[in-house]
């Protein structure tokens, strides 16, 4: 907990779905540096897990920062954590502010 | 003249 930013949460989201169900937008090079969740869909594993929220911005994903990525790899890291059969589940760092 | 840097918006991803 002393490594977390004070205002950012962990949100460990169960692979309950067949898919994640979050929309994304921002990255570096953006209005919006960091990804933000814009959608979360119904039925997917995010929504299952209740605890995450339109409006946050994810800092990072399995522990790895999407400080300073373009859109197109937020999304791809985010992807593939979900796609990867090491874990039953992703880790996110959340916060409310940009 | 307007000074401010705007950066483009981001497309959005549905994963």
């Amino acid at each position: 907990p002393g490594l977390l930013e004070p205002t950012s949460t962990l949100v460990r989201v169960p692979k309950s779905a067949s898919t994640l169900g979050i929309a994304i937008e921002g990255g570096a090079n953006t209005r919006q540096p960091l990804p933000r969740i814009v959608t979360i869909q119904r039925g997917g594993s995010a929504h299952n897990c209740g605890q995450l929220k339109v409006g946050q911005v994810i800092l990072e994903v399995n522990g790895i920062s999407l400080r300073a990525r373009e859109h197109q790899e937020a999304a791809r890291l985010i992807a593939e954590a979900f796609k990867t059969k090491e874990k039953d589940y992703i880790d996110f760092l959340l916060t409310e502010f940009n | 003249r307007e000074k401010r840097l705007t950066l483009p918006p981001s497309e959005i991803t549905l994963l």
